[in-house]
């Protein structure tokens, strides 16, 4: 089954 | 310092129930602009943006940045002393460790005032980068709470499906599966109707907890929009007058 992805990587910390 | 006074508490109510789920403590970060939040749930699933506009108050003032840091179970508690019709003013000096929030009945002289003790929250703030969606879909935020209330009943997880079909909802449970397809329709714009706009097809999975949190904010708002395009976290978008309020969240990959 399908794992659940994160934000990281999606944002960067300004 | 700051001082805004906010013509009724249940925008302020409304938001925090909202949130309070999904983060524990988090900065109301206030500016000549306004108030602006964002917090990102422990996980690093999630991640909710809040706006509310200096224009969105009856009176605003905020000299210079100030970073109200809240425990938002405590800020909930304070706030459901407040009637969803009461003026609700909110006050912080510089540099202070109290917020006063003043609740004033429209219809008596009661005026009540609290306390609430603020924190130093040491917390990153994250860059959003603007990003060209695939997949709009707006449609009324109680039709989306509809649809994943439904679908949590039968699994964990919830596959959004945007073709020239339309917008299709499929959960695959273990005992049950049930899918919702919403049409375009013509003769009906938002907030009663839905609208999709679509570049390329979109296929992505979603944790329906997340999404049923976040469909609580249908009580600020009649529209949802929806922002999808492949591999990217999903934008869920609640448009009010004062302000928005706004939730990414991580697809669910692999097989």
């Amino acid at each position: 089954s399908k794992q659940q992805g994160r934000l990281d990587g999606f944002f960067s910390v300004k | 310092m700051l001082e805004a006074r906010l013509a009724e508490a249940a925008i302020l109510k409304r938001l925090l129930d909202s949130i309070k789920e999904l983060v524990t403590d988090a900065n109301f970060e206030c500016n000549e602009e306004g108030i602006n939040l964002q917090a990102m749930d422990n996980s690093h699933v999630a991640l909710v943006s809040v706006k509310l506009s200096a224009s969105g108050f009856k009176k605003y003032r905020c000299d210079r940045p100030l970073p109200l840091g809240v425990n938002l179970g405590s800020f909930t508690k304070v706030l459901k002393c407040a009637k969803d019709d009461d003026v609700c003013i909110i006050k912080a000096a510089d540099d202070a460790d109290i917020l006063s929030l003043t609740y004033e009945a429209r219809n008596s002289d009661r005026i009540a005032e609290y306390e609430m003790k603020l924190m130093d929250i040491d917390a990153d703030t994250l860059n959003i980068p603007d990003t060209d969606y695939d997949a709009r879909v707006s449609m009324p935020s109680a039709e989306f709470t509809r649809i994943v209330r439904d679908l949590s009943q039968l699994g964990e997880s919830v596959r959004i499906e945007v073709s020239k079909e339309g917008v299709r909802f499929i959960s695959d449970g273990e005992a049950a599966n049930g899918n919702i397809l919403l049409r375009q329709t013509d003769d009906d714009a938002p907030p009663e109707g839905v609208t999709i706009e679509m570049n390329q097809h979109v296929n992505l999975t979603f944790s329906l907890k997340y999404l049923v949190n976040f469909a609580k904010s249908s009580t600020l708002s009649n529209v949802v929009q929806l922002m999808l395009s492949n591999d990217v976290p999903l934008l869920v978008s609640y448009d009010f007058n004062q302000g928005h309020i706004r939730y990414y969240l991580a697809p669910k990959i692999g097989d």
